[in-house]
């Protein structure tokens, strides 16, 4: 779900 | 993506270009301290662990390969290639850099933005990268006098994070509800390590002298 926070930064 | 993330990035990059210039040309690994570039390894495999399950961008896959790779190629030769391993200090680099990998792991099994095996190991990259360089920085005090590219490296390692500091506080005015804290907060901590690095580093430039680290 959108409330899964996605590691974007390096 | 935002400039200051950008510009952290490639400075990233560029530190990783000069460590890859200085063993390629000088065949030497000198003043380098080992068991920092295998906490980076280390680090990165525990970082990028979402390399095939979270596509993010091309950008954001090919750095992080470029990452990996280039971090173990350097760990590779450091051990393995003949010329520069007999360069490499290595009665110099005894810091124990066992507990740095144990404290990082154990605060991450404590502090973390949910309880998952990627997660956990997310954040025990964000700890372990903000003490990485404690090994490296010992080494070159113990080295005394530090060459230009070493210098350099370690300048543009230290300047990456403090730029994604300027990043984070961008990001978190265009959005208030981010919140990166661990993060952010290890990333002021390591920022912070170099403060007294930099300060020598600007000494040697404004005076045009060579490097110098009180032992």
């Amino acid at each position: 779900g959108e409330d899964e926070e996605v590691h974007d930064e390096l | 993506m935002n400039i200051f993330r950008f510009l952290g990035d490639m400075t990233h990059l560029i530190s990783i270009l000069i460590l890859l210039l200085k063993i390629y040309a000088t065949k030497s690994c000198s003043g380098i301290s080992l068991k920092t570039q295998e906490l980076y390894a280390l680090v990165f495999l525990t970082r990028y662990l979402d390399l095939f399950t979270d596509f993010i961008s091309v950008y954001n896959t090919v750095m992080k390969l470029v990452f990996i790779a280039s971090s173990l190629a350097i760990v590779w030769c450091m051990r393995n290639h003949p010329l520069v391993r007999r360069s490499y200090d290595k009665q110099l680099d005894t810091f124990r850099h066992y507990f740095l990998l144990l404290a990082s792991f154990l605060l991450a099994l404590l502090l973390h933005e949910k309880f998952a095996f990627q997660e956990v190991l997310w954040a025990f990259s964000i700890y372990l990268e903000a003490v990485a360089i404690l090994p490296q920085l010992v080494l070159l005090q113990r080295s005394g006098n530090v060459d230009n590219l070493t210098g350099q490296y370690v300048f543009f390692l230290g300047a990456y994070r403090a730029l994604y500091i300027f990043n984070w506080i961008y990001r978190y005015f265009i959005d208030p509800h981010f919140t990166r804290w661990i993060a952010c907060v290890s990333g002021l901590v390591q920022t912070a390590l170099y403060a007294d690095f930099f300060y020598y580093y600007f000494i040697s430039w404004k005076n045009n002298a060579k490097l110098q680290l009180p032992a």
